[in-house]
């Protein structure tokens, strides 16, 4: 039975879906049966990860609203041993819709459930924001990843975070977990160390190594639709996914 | 009677914050009344600007659940001639509150009506999503600034934002023009260049030039509340929106 893990930070621009896309792919390159949930309307994992977004029979909005389609959800993408749910535009109005339903938080979980058993480990992409989708989203999670830009507004944003997760595990799901907090677009920058401290300091037990460093090859690749592994893997980016790939590999268990 | 201007992009991270800010910082330099209203609950602008969240009387929750209190919701910046209303984690359950509402879209409209007065330009920052709220400020709205990284996933945001700004203008707002758009983040690297000239092709008249270079004092800025002009006015990140700030002055009518 897969861990569901949500990669989540309401900071827009953070690196949420190049975690997403990197990570996936490295662990389904060492053998593991991975898929991705694209949660977010903007659709960019489709993107990264070479699936034509208007060939797709279902999304998950579909998965969410009609569960029994979730087996036709599922979509091969440019990387073996890596599905996806694609996320489309069509999830914008889901939030409007989903506001009158009993349960709401929960759909994504149920709809999930009959998956689980194909994969090793989800991940569930979210769009920049703590509504009712990204709820959803952490009710469906074992543990979530929250990149961290290494920037002043990133950093005012981690206490609200911090206060939806608690809200939560509280009300909705005890079993949530922090599985790690992630340095991301790290630059040997003054203001960038000056922020990394202050995350380390703040998360010490929480903190996953090393940081991924600033990298054009890695918002290059989704240009030709492929994980950096694909598209240059000795590049700073590489690396840096495929050591992060390495703590998160031991930290759920998966070797 | 200000014009209202909205900077959106609902793609994550592409500098509508540090825009609404060094625009407005810009504008009141140069003597304009300007008026700042912050629309995202991440509340990034009173970050930059010098405002204390935790000590302000209203907010833009406030402005539209409470027109009347309008008066109170406007506070001073660390910027002479230039006023803003405070966005807060409360904006986050207006979403769900609005839904059921009548007119809702055309709230914050009815609650700016008497501030419109008192300043030249009125300048609206907002989340990264084009939910309620973002309508609302569409809506409320004689024109948009459209901030765009130069990078692959930003550059395929740009059709959904098209359609719903073609949406509103269609049902809710027939005036709202589209006053530019302006590339942001720019580094001398082949793929912001060829992102760069996809955006100059497809939008050769709105272009406002010139690019907004990729520049660490951009990011410095908000650690010390204050906007560019005062903490690098001669940097790269100062000189690129002091002439952004010279065409939008001249393009606004304001000069
Ligand atoms: N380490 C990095 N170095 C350089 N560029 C990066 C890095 N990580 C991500 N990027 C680029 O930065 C931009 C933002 O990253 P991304 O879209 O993954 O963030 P996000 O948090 O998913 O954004 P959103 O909040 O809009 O969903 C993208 O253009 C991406 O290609
Ligand atoms: N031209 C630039 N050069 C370097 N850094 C920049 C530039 N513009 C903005 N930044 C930094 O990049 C990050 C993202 O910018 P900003 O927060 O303004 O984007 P946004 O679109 O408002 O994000 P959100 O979608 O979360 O509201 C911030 O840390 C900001 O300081
Ligand atoms: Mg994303
Ligand atoms: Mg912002």
């Amino acid at each position: 039975r897969a861990r569901v893990v949500t990669v989540i930070n309401q900071k827009g621009g953070v690196g949420k879906t190049t975690t997403v896309i990197n990570i996936a792919a490295q662990l389904a390159l060492r053998g593991h049966k991975v898929l991705v949930v694209d949660a977010d309307s903007q659709g960019n994992c489709a993107t990264g990860l070479g699936v034509d977004k208007s060939k797709v029979r279902a999304t998950t909005r579909d998965l969410i609203l009609n569960p029994e389609t979730a087996v036709n959800a599922r979509h091969a993408t440019a990387v073996d041993g890596l599905h996806m749910v694609v996320g489309d535009r069509s999830l914008i109005g889901l939030e409007q819709e989903m506001l009158r339903q009993l349960g709401r938080e929960h759909r994504l979980t149920e709809a999930l459930e009959p998956l689980l058993q194909h994969y090793d480990i989800v991940l569930i992409d979210t769009p920049p924001s703590l509504g009712i989708v990204s709820v959803n989203a952490l009710v469906a999670s074992d543990g979530i990843l929250i990149p961290v830009q290494t920037e002043y507004f990133a950093l005012e944003g981690l206490a609200m975070l911090a206060g939806t997760i608690r809200e939560v595990r509280g009300l909705l799901n005890p079993k949530l977990g922090v599985d790690g907090v992630m340095l991301t677009m790290h630059a040997p920058t003054l203001l960038n160390q000056q922020v990394a401290s202050e995350v380390r300091e703040a998360f010490p037990e929480l903190i996953v190594e090393p940081a991924i460093r600033r990298n054009i090859r890695l918002a290059e690749a989704p240009s030709h639709g492929i994980p950096i592994h694909l598209h240059d893997p000795t590049s700073a980016g590489g690396q840096d996914y495929q050591a992060i790939a390495t703590v998160l590999e031991r930290r759920w268990g998966l070797v």
